[in-house]
């Protein structure tokens, strides 16, 4: 049963194809079944790109209100905060790849795209959102998945996040309720002037009864990948900025609070967006640096004990 | 042959496998709908299916890291992989790729047949060592190796005649940081959200905890053999007891005055940015306090 | 090699000793 989903049901596609349930309802697809194969390869495609914005393409169908993922392939293009649609310079690679994908088999369209944002967590800039908007225009349906390989490294746990647009001009009902992150000052604007124009879908994974078999004797092998890792060390730069755009929060916090009377109370705009004040969020920012700092040291003393204080 | 004698050292990435296994359940998955559909019978009837595709890495000196794959066409016309497919595949995967070189073929199966050489003789132009990568599908609970064998070719003189004929390697698994957390998570289908301070925390150490108890059972296996080796249970094996020495000479694994200065250099910064963190907490608790004798104390209002 | 890290922790250190006469004059 969990390998049905491998099947790729042509007839059913082309059907919502005609349908376009999603025309009416700007909220029409609510969630995200991404492969295992798909996560793995976006991680490490993201990864790789080191503090470069890298993009690729997610190969997948629908079913009801979720967008499946089936797989995913890296696009020749970097620098994907630079221009709207970035991706058009890889239209020809796009085509070709997608052919040969279906020679081969794979016979599921496109259904999404993927980028990363190294270090300044998961959401949809100015650019993402035009571009998103661009696509949710002319190749519906279509997705927009964004991954932080930087902090997927940091926290030990994958940063990723999957967003659909509204149409221009578009008040959805409701405030969209999205988990706090930590967004760096230098991208606090970009963020905050167009978080209201999308959404995010829930996201959850799905693995073959093959991929599960394969994964649990994997760990008989990569148990040591896992004990020799140390997150302390990789991600230096990182931390640095992290600590370092912390300080300059303060800074700012510290400003307003000279200039108000009541710091950590809200505006009458704030109670109502149900915000943190400035100094909560950045105590909740220091807290997710701290715990990602201990957890690692953590490692390197369990690992200090269990290998150094053993004498012939 | 049995092993392989070339030194090659084969590292294998995560990716590999789980590529493998899609190409497969996709083609498996096609096929058994394909055949219920047309009304042949079960699709417990149908045989499993062959699949083909690409092994892509790069060989620095004796090492060999195979880091991705791609899929390719059975050709049945030439009993080989479809050449025009591959250049294109390859030239597709060069402008994304373009460190990675095609390091051999892969297929599903029980075992290397006689046919794959063939194919394997083919791919010898491009790559003059080629490896082969086999996955055996079937699932068997009981097992508790992977089902991937790694084959190289070497030239054996049999019944007088040099043959080119399959032998295994040996490998190991190797994973990038974030590939390793990536399998983590699929493997666990941990969520992604980020939960409370505790429950990342018993994540965390749940991961370490289970990494050490691999290792522990495993060193409880070597010293019940080397037990009973002393005993005289089981015949000495002079090769694993000297192999126990080199490794047990090898500990402590790292004492050096550098080591410690940087152990515990790491060791205080993570102290001092707790206590940064945990000085800027009381600070927003303060503020907090401030701003409610304010209000409480205001006479304006 | 720590260069980048103890300058941005030397930065947390002087921003929290500036805030707290700041909340403490708003008293």
């Amino acid at each position: 049963a969990s390998d049905a989903i491998f099947y790729y049901d042509e007839a059913a596609q082309a059907k919502l194809q005609q349908e376009k349930p999603w025309v009416n309802d700007p909220h029409y697809f609510k969630r995200v079944k991404i492969s295992a194969l798909a996560l793995l390869k976006m991680v490490v495609h993201a990864r790789s790109g080191g503090n470069i914005e890298v993009m690729g393409l997610m190969q997948g169908k629908t079913d009801g209100d979720a967008i499946i993922v089936m797989d995913a392939f890296a696009l020749p293009v970097e620098g994907t905060e630079t221009r709207v649609n970035a991706q058009a310079d890889a239209y020809e690679y796009m085509v070709d790849y997608s052919q040969t994908n279906k020679q081969a088999g794979r016979l599921e369209n496109a259904v999404g795209w993927y980028h990363s944002h190294p270090g300044y967590g998961c959401w949809l800039s100015g650019i993402d959102v035009s571009t998103q908007m661009l696509n949710q225009q002319y190749q519906e349906p279509f997705l927009a998945v964004v991954i932080d390989p930087t902090r997927t490294v940091s926290a030990g746990k994958v940063d990723i996040g999957a967003f659909r647009t509204y149409p221009e001009g578009y008040k959805p009902p409701d405030e969209p309720v999205s988990e706090y992150q930590t967004i760096p000052l230098n991208k606090i604007e970009d963020f905050g002037v167009h978080c209201k124009q999308y959404y995010a879908l829930d996201i959850t994974y799905f693995k073959s009864s093959l991929d599960s078999h394969l994964l649990d004797l994997l760990w008989n092998k990569y148990w040591v990948n896992t004990l020799s890792s140390s997150p302390l060390l990789g991600n230096g730069d990182y931390v640095a900025g992290q600590i370092s755009d912390l300080a300059e929060k303060l800074e700012q916090a510290e400003n307003q609070l000279a200039h108000t009377r009541f710091g950590s109370m809200l505006t009458p705009s704030q109670r109502k967006k149900e915000e943190d004040p400035a100094l909560a969020k950045i105590k909740r920012d220091s807290t997710k640096i701290t715990v990602e700092q201990v957890h690692g040291l953590m490692s390197q003393v369990i690992k200090d004990i269990l290998f150094n204080s053993v004498r012939p | 042959a049995a092993s392989s004698s070339s030194g090659l050292t084969f590292k294998l990435h995560p990716l590999v496998i789980l590529n493998i296994s899609d190409h497969y359940t996709r083609v498996k998955s096609q096929a058994a709908q394909h055949h219920l559909a047309t009304g042949n019978g079960g699709a417990g009837d149908l045989p499993p299916p062959r699949v083909y595709g690409c092994v892509i890495g790069v060989q620095r000196g004796r090492t060999v890291e195979i880091f991705n794959s791609f899929e390719l066409l059975y050709d049945p016309s030439t009993h080989s992989l479809d050449r025009a497919f591959l250049e294109k595949k390859q030239e597709l995967y060069k402008k994304v790729f373009p460190n990675f070189y095609i390091l051999g073929w892969y297929s599903t199966g029980s075992e290397a047949q006689e046919s794959d050489m063939h194919i394997h003789k083919a791919l010898m132009d491009i790559n003059e060592n080629p490896v082969y990568v086999l996955l055996n599908p079937a699932i068997n609970p009981a097992q508790k190796d992977l089902p991937v064998t790694i084959y190289e070719s070497e030239l054996h003189v049999i019944d007088g005649s040099p043959q080119l004929i399959f032998v295994r390697s040996s490998y190991t698994i190797e994973t990038v940081e974030a590939e390793r957390i990536s399998v983590d998570h699929v493997a666990h289908l941990k969520p992604s959200d980020g939960g409370s301070a505790a429950t990342q925390l018993a994540a965390h150490l749940t991961g370490i905890h289970s990494a050490i108890k691999m290792l522990n059972s495993r060193i409880r296996v070597l010293h019940e053999y080397l037990v009973a080796m002393q005993k005289g249970d089981i015949p000495c094996e002079n090769s694993l007891l000297r192999q126990v020495s080199s490794l047990l000479r090898r500990l402590p694994a790292i004492e050096s005055g550098k080591f410690q200065d940087d152990f515990l250099m790491e060791y205080n910064d993570t102290l001092l940015v707790t206590y940064l963190a945990m000085l800027t907490n009381c600070s927003s608790a303060m503020n907090e306090l401030v701003d409610k004798i304010n209000t409480a104390y205001d006479r304006h209002s | 090699k720590g260069m980048r890290k103890h300058t941005a922790l030397d930065k947390w250190n002087t921003q929290l000793r500036s805030l707290y006469p700041t909340i403490c004059n708003r008293v």
